[in-house]
């Protein structure tokens, strides 16, 4: 379902020059469970900002479901990031004098669909946080925060879960019980790539890729 | 050097009360480290607030190095917090529009101290950041903004370091890193406060008090 071919980024600030991806290759399969590891500023969320058609890249190749992203446009794009892609952001980009509520039914909002309330209240209920839908980010503990994040990106049922350390931020018990949504979702077909620091979150994945320096070092899938 | 007697914090949204502290007592004795464990949104980031002069409390009492905050002005309470304490942040807080540098010296210029740039630098030598050290937090990666948080709480050598979740967005090795200077801080003799649901930060701390619902329920230090 993704194929990524010698993706390159590179940040300039003042007079230097960052290689933040420095020519990533894999491929992930439809239905796989996939850990995404490496030090900090290694370049992971750089990648996972551009497998989410959230950021562009500047040589190399994405192919998503067979189709070339860089050939998509605008419009294109952003139904993909609505509709096909789960996304959770590091920093959790919660809207903020918005309930929890309002924000984890924004995409489907976005995508037309029915009883997005509905939906949105169960989602919280699943990551433990029905007493706190009212609540707006500042509001909310950091743990509660990160998993109004984690509800907003699982709410549409996407085909593509993309979660950038959906759990720094939580305790073991409340870790698990996360874990445990991303293993149903899983079990029903969907394609994971988790980025985390965490050892019991990467012993859920199969397979694991590790960064270093913007580059693979590890593939436990590569042929 | 902290005495907390009954402290208790309530939040009101909408009609629900929420005592994010029910009740929360302990002592910590000059030179202690200690871990501050609990569930997502048992009341620790409330706590650390409250013991860095952050932020009120609506019961109780809380005595710092014997002097009882409730009676303090707030010239006096900023001079506490920039001067007596460092406080890193769950979120960081980091100022957006300045470089890493620029957000490491802040305290050190509050406190009219000398070679503020100097110290910054080797601050952020320190945590590993010494090639990042011009790059404004926009530009830094999630754990690169977390260390930047730790080198400003750290540059003050302050008596008392507060520290909440320091370390949730950084993989082992660099844990490790910013966990060696929490103990060379500790071995001049400073009090040290983490909060973390890391159990390698739990393990180098000789104390341990968890949290639940607002409430201590353990406390290995209590006599
Ligand atoms: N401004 C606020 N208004 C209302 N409720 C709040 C507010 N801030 C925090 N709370 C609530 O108080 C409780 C304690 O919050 P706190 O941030 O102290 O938790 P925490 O232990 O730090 O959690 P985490 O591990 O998730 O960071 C939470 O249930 C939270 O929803
Ligand atoms: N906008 C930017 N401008 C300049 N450099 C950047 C920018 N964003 C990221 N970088 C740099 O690119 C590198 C990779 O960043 P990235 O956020 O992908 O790291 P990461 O692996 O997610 O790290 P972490 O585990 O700390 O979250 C880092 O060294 C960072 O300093
Ligand atoms: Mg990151
Ligand atoms: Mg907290």
């Amino acid at each position: 379902v993704i194929t990524a071919r010698d993706l390159r980024r590179t940040y300039h600030v003042g007079d230097s020059t960052i290689n933040a991806l420095d020519g990533v290759s894999f491929s992930i399969k439809p239905g796989e469970m996939t850990a995404i590891l490496g030090s900090s500023g290694s370049g992971k969320s750089t990648l996972m900002h551009i497998l989410g058609c959230l950021d562009r890249f500047d040589a190399g190749e994405y192919l998503l479901d067979g189709v070339n992203v860089a050939t998509l446009g605008e419009d294109e794009l952003a139904r993909i990031r609505n509709v096909k892609i789960g996304f959770v952001f590091q920093t959790f980009n919660l809207l903020p004098r918005t309930s929890a509520l309002e924000n984890v039914e924004l995409p489907l909002l976005y995508a037309g669909r029915r009883q997005a309330r509905e939906r949105a209240a169960e989602m919280l209920r699943l990551v433990g946080l029905e007493s706190r839908m009212d609540h707006e980010p500042s509001q909310l503990s950091g743990g509660q925060r990160q998993r109004v994040a984690v509800a907003r990106a699982l709410i549409g049922d996407p085909a593509l879960l993309l979660a950038d350390e959906p759990t720094g931020n939580l305790d073991t018990k409340t870790t698990d019980e996360i874990l445990g949504l991303f293993r149903t979702l899983h079990e029903t077909g969907r394609t994971i790539v988790v980025v985390t620091h965490e050892p019991e979150v990467a012993a859920v994945c199969a397979r694991r890729i590790v960064l270093r320096d913007g580059r693979v070092i590890e593939d436990s899938g590569s042929p």
